[in-house]
């Protein structure tokens, strides 16, 4: 994703601190989300997660300014976990398109105006 | 249309609920769409239960026979609606109780507390989404959740964001302007219901932007069901 024309510049020292205090950050949300892992290794593989989804929330906070980004009870898991284990919509828009086309079960257009 | 509406201030949402480690979205945006469409046919706000969609709903997709619902493995609302309708409707969630696995079917037929009329699909157009809504109560849509792992408040508008659907969530309302804390702009958006509990997001709640200039931002108009349900006196 490149860049955006328009970028909104959050404090850079903002952005390093999340960096230098990313093992902080982790142990106040292992606290605060009641978080626990089997062993070290555990626990480390999921700080290094960690890590790399500070960088995702600052990517997520350039591309989306008009929300707030930053570290939630998801912020352990992995992209590919977090949709495995927390979404479940079956199918693509695609196929849906296809199932309703001329479907029986198409809403009728509603008055909007007045 | 009314410029801002909100289904919570009507008293036709229930509370926020969280689905677990369990890809069961479809089921909470299914029960939440029910349980609007049965506070307007019945004057009740019942809280209806998903775990009963994830034990005994595995309808197939007419359109497509290998899509079928799953339980934790995913599933599709229109689906849900098709297999309320024709397992007779939902029992609540005090009879049903969530478990956030998927276990044998343990539906009762006697405690049923709410029953599917007929459910529809809403053309991917934000005036009919509004219009179904005010009308039929909340409703049951698709999304594509990429920016919801990292979200914490504030109007939603990523720039770039895919349209393929991965999320279900249910559509309770709209905003006319909701403030963007770092953009100092106003944007109208729409009001999300999510399934993950009430630590996470605005207390639960989602907000994404919506009108001509962002139209189906994330793929949020491109699945959207509306369903009604059996008046009961």
């Amino acid at each position: 994703l490149e860049d955006p024309l328009i970028e909104q510049v959050v404090g850079g020292d903002a952005e390093n601190e999340l960096e230098l205090n990313a093992e902080a950050h982790f142990a106040s949300f292992v606290r605060r989300f009641g978080k626990s892992y089997r062993d070290a290794d555990e626990h480390a593989h999921r700080l290094s997660v960690f890590r790399d989804n500070l960088r995702r929330a600052r990517r997520h906070q350039r591309l989306d300014p008009s929300a707030v980004h930053g570290i939630t009870k998801f912020s352990d898991l992995t992209p590919d976990e977090f949709r495995e284990r927390f979404l479940g919509l079956r199918k693509s828009r695609r196929s849906f398109l296809k199932g309703i086309s001329g479907s029986a079960h198409d809403a009728p257009a509603l008055p909007t105006d007045g | 249309l009314p410029t801002e509406f909100d289904w919570r201030e009507h008293g036709a949402v229930g509370p926020v609920k969280d689905q677990g480690s369990c890809g069961s979205c479809w089921s909470f945006s299914t029960s939440g769409a029910l349980e609007g469409a049965n506070y307007l046919a019945t004057g009740k706000l019942e809280v209806l239960s998903e775990q009963q969609l994830v034990d005994c709903d595995h309808e197939c997709d007419p359109s497509e026979p290998r899509a079928c619902d799953a339980g934790c493995n995913g599933g599709l609302m229109t689906t849900a609606f098709s297999y309320l309708a024709k397992a007779g409707g939902l029992e609540t969630e005090k009879d049903y109780p969530y478990t956030g696995r998927n276990s044998a079917c343990k539906f009762d037929k006697s405690k049923i507390a709410a029953q599917v009329k007929n459910f529809s699909t809403v053309a991917i157009d934000e005036d009919q989404i509004a219009a179904n809504l005010v009308k039929h109560g909340p409703l049951a849509i698709g999304i594509n959740a990429v920016f919801m792992q990292t979200y914490i408040g504030g109007v939603s508008c990523p720039y770039i964001c895919g349209r393929h659907l991965d999320h279900g969530v249910l559509l309770v309302g709209y905003g006319s302007a909701g403030y963007a804390p770092l953009r100092f702009k106003e944007k109208p958006y729409w009001i999300i219901k999510n399934s993950w509990g009430e630590n996470w997001g605005e207390s639960g709640y989602y907000k994404i932007c919506r009108g001509p200039h962002v139209k189906n931002k994330c793929g949020v108009d491109s699945m959207v069901s509306t369903v009604t349900a059996i008046h009961t006196s």
